[in-house]
């Protein structure tokens, strides 16, 4: 079986007064093992 | 030396019998024949199998993408009766199994599928049957959920197969190298995919799911009306669209979870067919995803529009929610499915549809 995940993400997000922008990235590569729970992407503010 | 013996010898003289002995010597001769022809075409099919997996493995390697190619196998397949197929195993696997057996036949699938059986909640004794231990819960703990606020999990265990940034209008998922299928049709044209009318009614909306807790107001206003094309160019420029496909394996822990704080709006149940899904398949058999039974649940978190497809397989036919048990899957049909439009649910209109933590199980694929 297959799970499909579409999602909408920040991809530049200029933040209040800090000018600083936030970008979604994935944290995994194809034919990676990945478990219930392990991040599959992260945005942090840069 | 049995099957030698059998042979008759040149020199044997004729006699009265001889007709009786010659012919009890054929059929004798023809059972192990027909035995032994069967049992080496199929180590044939398998050395084959093993020699392609072996080459892909290989070319993998070498970092060369293996590109999709439909064969004989993948037309053949199109022909079995995989429904039925699919729901005979189901019957099968539900068969209650002995107490005192329990133990081996899950050790003996857990060593033909690599599944981990110390995570397993229960005792091996307590599942009375390989459906029951398929969609086995395991131990509290096994699966820490990743507490970043700024992250998305893992909905379930397996593998990743691809995954990216959706583009344009006719946004495109690439089911494999050389071959790609539009979201629209995995989804479904009535997809809640957002277009700029949408993106202020989502901005109010994703600041309010901060503010759940506070305010009881109404969370969503949604037009379900009119079909609904995604354009990136016209909704606001920070946000983007995502996707990634997760393969299970037969191994895998086959329980779905939440992948972040969302609000789960609309239902939708495509029947369609029951195609295997393994690796060789997504590389041979065109439209696999859309074509073949699936749910997909849409809804919205703090970043905006999110949707989860669950697609089924010959073999784990069945797609269960826990947020709607009365769902049932894999039904006995007759037509072809493929044209059949999907059976909505809209969750909202009874109020704020199914709101669900990062974490939290939402539903499980199962055998049949």
């Amino acid at each position: 079986s297959t799970v499909v995940l579409v999602f909408e993400a920040p991809i530049s997000k200029l933040l209040h007064k800090g000018g600083s922008s936030e970008e979604f990235n994935f944290s995994v590569k194809c034919g990676d093992k990945i478990r219930v729970g392990e991040a599959l992407g992260r945005w942090h503010s840069s | 030396t049995s099957f030698a013996k059998k042979l008759p010898t040149p020199q044997s003289t004729p006699s009265i019998n001889a007709g009786n002995g010659s012919s009890q010597g054929d059929s004798s001769y023809l059972l192990p024949g027909a035995t032994v022809a069967t049992i080496l075409m199929l180590g044939a099919l398998h050395a084959r199998r093993m020699y392609d997996d072996k080459k892909t493995e290989e070319m993998r390697e070498k970092g060369i993408e293996v590109e999709f190619q439909p064969d004989v196998k993948a037309s053949f397949l199109r022909l079995l009766p995989l429904r039925s197929i699919s729901r005979c195993w189901g019957q099968l696997t539900s068969l209650e199994i002995p107490v005192w057996l329990r133990p081996h036949v899950y050790r003996a699938w857990a060593r033909a599928f690599h599944s981990n059986l110390e995570e397993a909640a229960l005792p091996l004794d307590k599942y009375t049957s390989l459906k029951e231990f398929f969609v086995r819960a395991l131990k509290e703990g096994s699966r820490p959920i990743d507490a970043d606020p700024q992250c998305l999990i893992s909905p379930v265990d397996g593998t990743i197969l691809r995954f990216g940034e959706l583009k344009g209008a006719g946004a495109m998922i690439e089911q494999v190298k050389g071959f790609s299928y539009p979201v629209f049709s995995l989804l479904g044209a009535r997809s809640l995919l957002p277009t700029t009318a949408d993106s202020d009614v989502q901005e109010e909306h994703s600041e309010s799911i901060e503010s759940t807790e506070k305010s009881k107001k109404s969370w969503w206003r949604v037009s379900l009306a009119s079909p609904k094309v995604w354009d990136p160019t016209l909704s606001c420029p920070k946000r983007g669209l995502f996707y990634c496909v997760i393969y299970l394996k037969p191994g895998d822990y086959h329980r779905i979870h939440s992948p972040a704080d969302w609000n789960i709006l609309v239902r939708r149940h495509f029947s369609g067919n029951l195609y295997p899904v393994n690796e060789r398949a997504t590389r041979t058999f065109r439209n696999l995803y859309i074509e073949n039974e699936r749910v997909v649940l849409e809804g919205v978190w703090q970043e905006g529009f999110m949707a989860l497809a669950a697609v089924g397989a010959t073999n784990i036919g069945s797609i269960k929610l826990f947020i709607e048990p009365e769902l049932q899957t894999n039904k006995p049909t007759k037509k072809s499915l493929h044209s059949e439009p999907p059976e909505e649910r809209v969750y909202h209109s009874e109020g704020v549809g199914r709101v669900l933590k990062k974490g939290d199980e939402l539903g499980a694929f199962n055998m049949g």
